[in-house]
């Protein structure tokens, strides 16, 4: 699988490094994609790199590859900013070949991770018809988490017409952000945009949401589909080849 | 006090 740019891929793990330290990459003529959870199995991330997204792509054979996120989150730091990627498994090997090249072909680097031997569990995700679809620019997405994160562990996000709102509360008080519609969009980028069926008040651990956002500079919009009594998701598309998706459980009265 | 649930919880195994 060959990319251009190759900051494209480094986005990607360091998206999903700290949610998931290890996962299984399931690679087919298709494309790559992975799914794991969290270690308390709370969240849930799902990612879909398309073939017809990279610069050239060939899967022989399907194969299930077990990767450390956090060795190759290591070796992609050393990528320079405008490299090209190339990531290789030849058949009957142990060890995945990142292989990088820069813009003007004057440097190539080699190297090579052990494979691991992992033991993943696949959840079946349903099709769900969200009461609310959120979109909105990252870079605000992860203030506010980062914003409410102060308050407290929790957040509860409520949508109405109008806008949606994020509160937190503990000891030293509470605060919340509202964000209305976006009623004239010049900049799509920039948009607040909430597409609601009913209306919708669940809660969250902040921590989850945060570590979601390590995925942001996948994309300058993120979106958040929410129904009651179900988990969120939160999407960040990767350019034109696929996207990355967490879901998290909410907190529930019992 | 709300309760964290587990994303199995929701999710089928398959």
């Amino acid at each position: 699988a060959r990319l251009l740019h190759g900051s494209i891929f480094a986005k990607v793990i360091e998206g999903l490094r700290e949610l998931v330290n290890e996962a299984t990459w399931e690679c087919s003529g298709n494309g790559i994609t992975l799914q794991a959870m969290d270690s308390s199995h709370v969240a849930l991330v799902s990612l879909v790199m398309r073939s017809e997204g990279f610069e050239s792509y060939r899967c022989d054979r399907n194969m299930s590859l077990g990767i450390s996120l956090v060795s190759m989150s290591k070796v992609l730091k050393t990528m320079g900013k405008d490299d090209s990627l190339t990531i290789r498994v030849n058949d009957d090997s142990d060890s995945i070949i990142i292989a990088m090249e820069s813009q003007n072909q004057d440097k190539f680097a080699d190297y090579e991770l052990r494979l691991m031997d992992l033991d993943s569990e696949h959840l079946g995700i349903p099709d769900t018809d969200y009461s609310c679809a959120i979109k909105m620019p990252s870079s605000e997405f992860s203030r506010i988490c980062r914003d409410m994160s102060i308050m407290g562990d929790s957040v509860l996000i409520c949508t109405t017409k109008e806008g949606v709102k994020f509160s937190a509360k503990g000891d030293l008080g509470q605060g919340s952000i509202r964000l209305v519609q976006t009623t004239n969009i010049e900049k799509e980028e920039e948009a607040v945009i909430i597409e609601m069926k009913e209306a919708v008040a669940l809660t969250f651990a902040v921590r989850y949401l945060s570590m979601f956002c390590k995925a942001a500079p996948l994309s300058p919009q993120v979106g958040l589909s929410l129904s009651e009594d179900t988990p969120l998701m939160c999407e960040f598309k990767i350019a034109e080849m696929g996207h990355v998706r967490f879901y998290l459980a909410p907190k529930i009265e019992d | 006090m709300a309760q964290q649930k587990s994303i199995t919880f929701f999710f089928r195994k398959k």
